[in-house]
């Protein structure tokens, strides 16, 4: 998994992710 | 019991965004369900992102990979073209966490094609620079060029300096 973090489109699809939610 | 739906979801996001996975899919799941009782595609299709994503943060890919599926599947049969986009996005990028880089390059294809179908030149430029590190991993070092250059081109044009 420490890896693949790495894949810096992914880390940054993540932090987007982070944030992100489908609201109601 | 409607209102349970929409409650359910937001304590779901609520949960998810003070970092408590656990319960954020807890009541997704509780979510889901109500979606289902009242034929909510819409609100079905939000739960199975939701779930999606809080599985990302638990590193429960497989599960990740499932729920964002079910989104791609309604998203397709709602023919909500951003939508759909989006769940190959995650895809795409769920299969990259798993290290199967073939799938994720399928996916993060379809976005692509989606993205430049809706002139959405900010997800074009995220499928290109997905595309250009799922071949280098492949070591497909020529379509990891092409991608790349597409991917410098689009960030010049949106003024993507990062």
């Amino acid at each position: 998994r420490i890896h693949t973090i790495q894949v810096d489109s992914v880390q940054r699809w993540m932090e987007d992710l982070r944030q992100m939610t489908e609201v109601e | 019991r409607a209102a349970q739906g929409r409650t359910y979801g937001n304590l779901g996001n609520t949960y998810y965004l003070l970092g408590n996975f656990r319960d954020a899919v807890a009541s997704h799941e509780q979510r889901l369900l109500i979606a289902k009782e009242f034929g909510d595609r819409s609100a079905e299709r939000r739960a199975y992102c939701n779930l999606g994503n809080a599985c990302i943060f638990l590193g429960e890919f497989e599960r990740a990979a499932e729920h964002y599926r079910r989104a791609l599947q309604i998203a397709r049969q709602l023919k909500d073209l951003a939508v759909e986009a989006q769940a190959c996005y995650s895809l795409g990028n769920t299969y990259t966490l798993m290290q199967d880089f073939e799938r994720a390059i399928d996916y993060h294809l379809k976005h692509l094609i989606i993205a430049q179908d809706l002139n959405d030149r900010i997800g074009e430029g995220r499928a290109c620079w997905s595309l250009g590190n799922a071949h280098t991993a492949l070591g497909n070092h020529d379509q990891a060029m092409h991608f790349a250059e597409k991917h410098l081109e689009i960030s010049k044009e949106t003024g993507d300096r990062s």
